[in-house]
């Protein structure tokens, strides 16, 4: 499904380079349950970012299902983008002036499904995370927790066949960060591959393998027992 | 230091009432630890608001180092929340067009301090956070974990006495983790006083007392030993 090679990502910060990533090569089969961790700074949503075409490679190749990411189209990449995968950002990224259910429900409207359908779709995405009684909550007028989770509901809520989850329960308690993890896991059995980033060793022992990331290099990529 | 009685915070969202805090009565010594657990959405950042004297109670009263913080005025409250609290958010609250170091000197300009003394300053509270070398970076030039330690850094430059942190680690690996909090017992050692929200046991037990929130309420108060 993911085949990176030799992925380099070289950041300008005026004249100065930062090479948030040096040298990334890994393969993920559909369906795999793969989690990444390592330090802060070490080049975990950089990668994430690459490998959900939010942002291209300085240097290496990545094929994605067996194209090459760097041939595609605008149109077909952003068609990858809104229906094949869904990505729960680090910093949640929701529209400040659309309440929760509205924030949901923008990757149905994206794919052009009618309103009926989508509120009902956004309704049900949101009660799956806890939040049915929040979704005329605008996000500064939520916790950050339940940001979090509506970013959530919007990234599984066009059925994507990749999820990328950047530190999906860093701002939830157990109990509800459980809840979260059994959602993911369902995904996961329904043949979905997903791929998280966290830093919690209890989350990243839900995945399959694990991937630590060191100063932009893979430091270790194991299968977990 | 810090006496809430019978606080309540309502929230209005359009018609409907949401009571974030339904009757919270808690006392706060100087140099006390104490870690504010509870799940998503239970009232923690609500209540450190209300404490660091950035949002107001529906009801209740709010004592600080003994004076009834309802009655003070607009620039008494300005200068106790700029020179007598730092603040660290959930959510970071970075200037986006401003560097790291001139989004952790800002406390020192509204303070009054020349240039010199506050890039000085600035400098080794990013150092102490890991972060020499990203001082000229923006917000959006950096990692999750690295906003969160300039969020810390801007919180920490203007020696506050009371510190309120809102899940300073949650964004971090648990090594740099460890680094954070070991800038906070030092800060406690000295004689200030600590608040922090964190939803992770690990981190709570470095707390010397443990309040726990459940819907709007103190479920458990807790000295730990
Ligand atoms: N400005 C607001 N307007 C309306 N409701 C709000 C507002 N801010 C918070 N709330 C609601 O008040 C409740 C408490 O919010 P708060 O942010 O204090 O929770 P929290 O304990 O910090 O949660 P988390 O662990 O998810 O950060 C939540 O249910 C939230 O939806
Ligand atoms: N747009 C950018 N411009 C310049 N440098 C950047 C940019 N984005 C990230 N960096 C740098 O690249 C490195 C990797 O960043 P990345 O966000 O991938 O880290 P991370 O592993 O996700 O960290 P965290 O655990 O703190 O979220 C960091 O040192 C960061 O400062
Ligand atoms: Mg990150
Ligand atoms: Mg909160």
């Amino acid at each position: 499904l993911i085949e990176l090679r030799d992925i380099e990502k070289i950041y300008k910060v005026g004249t100065i380079e930062v090479p948030a990533l040096r040298g990334i090569t890994m393969l993920v089969r559909p369906n795999e349950y793969l989690a990444i961790m390592g330090p802060s700074g070490s080049g975990k949503s950089t990668l994430m970012n690459l490998i959900g075409c939010l942002d291209t490679p300085t240097k290496g190749t990545y094929t994605l299902a067996g194209e090459d990411v760097s041939r595609l189209s605008d149109n077909r990449l952003a068609e990858i983008r809104n229906r094949r995968i869904g990505f729960v950002f680090q910093t949640f990224n929701l529209l400040p002036r659309a309440n929760a259910l509205h924030n949901v429900e923008l990757p149905l409207v994206y794919a052009g499904k009618p309103i009926g359908i989508r509120r009902q779709k956004a309704r049900e995405a949101l009660a799956a995370v806890g939040l049915a009684d929040r979704t005329h909550h605008r996000p500064n007028e939520l916790s950050g927790g339940q940001r979090q989770r509506v970013a959530i509901a919007r990234a599984l809520i066009n059925n994507p066949s990749l999820i990328l989850a950047d530190e999906p329960t860093g701002n939830l308690d157990s109990v509800t960060g459980e809840e979260i993890m059994a959602v993911l896991d369902e995904i996961h059995r329904q043949g979905n591959t997903i791929i998280l980033v966290t830093h919690e060793e209890y989350i990243a022992r839900k995945a399959k393998r694990i991937v630590r990331l060191l100063d932009g290099l893979i430091e270790k990529d194991d299968y977990v027992s």
